[in-house]
């Protein structure tokens, strides 16, 4: 996955993604494809939750799957998870749940909590980074003023790291794959690397959605893992969702 | 960085809005309602994207035979996990209650589906 929150020279937020899944879990020989990959694009949708008639939170999804991976909150904050591997993972949340050691949060039933309940983007970044959680994970969280960007490292324990946006030393976009920001990503998965050349060579000036769904097009950022592709605009109140294809020669991820 | 052409590329430009061979279509758009009970809010939802859901979970089960050359462990998800799932917290027990309901597919296999983060990180 890749996911990018960006500030514009207006100080206007931008916060987009690409959804990667299906690392092998069956590869298509004769069309080329990741199995699960394929699978899952039919079952990606845009869902407006309500209440009382009125959007509480909308979401880019997989029909079937009730927690969030993607989502915005109008006019209050943009929310996205990238998956994180660790030694201390998931699998062993999960054992100790079913043994009944309870504590911990299933990871994308936090993010829908968060997308329902949270009013504002320094509660969610408090309940993102505090709330021990199953498994580990990476939360990119915008909000809805000058600065409200970051990504918060977690393990299942703890808050590893938060890093924010920081206009005044010319960070105005924080982006994540699947790699500790202050580590070196693994060399035959560097993603980042040409993200980062593209969102550098757009400039603050010239973000905007169309130039950040340009980054999110580019091979490997656009990979054969990718289903789909969704761009946000919390000042706008705009989520679009696009369903991704990556005809050959592609990256496998 | 990762340069390995063609299977990489220069940054692309113009491709806003999406067109050409790496955009398959819009995604479409629900309503979900959070006043309804839980277990009814996906049913629109899950009726629409039954047969693809189904396929889905058809391919991981194929998949858990192909690996572990056993039935048994989509046996234990489909005897054991159904018992777990009241143990989720509220509404997401009744709400992957409603989509097994809706769909016909095992409730161990839905909530399995619903915490494969967690389990995938094996």
């Amino acid at each position: 996955c890749t996911s990018v929150v960006a500030e514009d020279t207006s100080g206007k937020l931008l916060h987009a993604r690409n959804l990667d899944f299906g690392l092998f879990l069956g590869w298509d020989v004769k069309n080329s494809t990741w199995m699960i990959s394929e699978l899952l694009k039919p079952l990606v949708v845009n869902v407006n939750f309500q209440r009382n008639n009125k959007t509480v939170f909308v979401s880019t999804g997989f029909a079937g799957y009730v927690g969030m991976l993607t989502g915005m909150k109008p006019g209050i904050l943009t929310l996205t998870m990238n998956e994180r591997f660790s030694l201390d993972g998931g699998y062993i949340g999960v054992l100790e749940w079913i043994l009944g050691i309870r504590q911990g949060a299933w990871m994308s039933f936090l993010t829908r909590s968060v997308l329902e309940n949270a009013t504002s983007y320094e509660e969610a970044k408090t309940l993102l980074s505090k709330t021990v959680l199953l498994a580990p994970a990476y939360f990119i969280l915008g909000g809805n003023q000058s600065g409200e960007g970051c990504v918060i490292t977690r393990s299942r324990q703890s808050c590893l790291d938060i890093w924010e946006l920081d206009i005044q030393k010319g960070k105005w976009y924080v982006l994540e794959t699947n790699y500790d920001h202050w580590k070196p990503p693994l060399p035959i998965d560097n993603r980042r690397d040409p993200a980062m050349k593209c969102m550098n060579r757009t400039t603050q000036k010239n973000i905007s959605i169309a130039t950040i769904y340009d980054m999110l097009s580019t091979k490997p950022v656009l990979n054969k893992l990718t289903t789909y592709t969704t761009v946000m605009s919390v000042s706008e109140n705009k989520l679009e969702g696009y369903l991704r294809d990556c005809p050959d020669p592609c990256m496998p991820w | 960085a990762q340069d390995v052409p063609p299977y990489t590329e220069d940054c692309r430009s113009g491709t806003y809005p999406p067109s050409g061979p790496t955009y398959r279509g819009d995604v479409s758009w629900y309503t979900v309602n959070l006043d309804q009970p839980p277990s009814d809010r996906w049913r629109k939802i899950i009726s629409d994207k039954k047969q693809p859901l189904t396929a889905m979970m058809q391919h991981i089960k194929d998949l858990t035979k192909y690996i572990f050359h056993t039935e048994k462990l989509i046996d234990l998800v489909d005897t054991k996990l159904p018992g777990l799932v009241g143990k989720l917290p509220p509404p997401f027990d009744e709400e992957i209650k409603g989509i097994a309901d809706e769909s016909g597919l095992p409730l161990g296999e839905v909530m399995l589906f619903n915490i494969f983060y967690e389990i995938f990180t094996v």
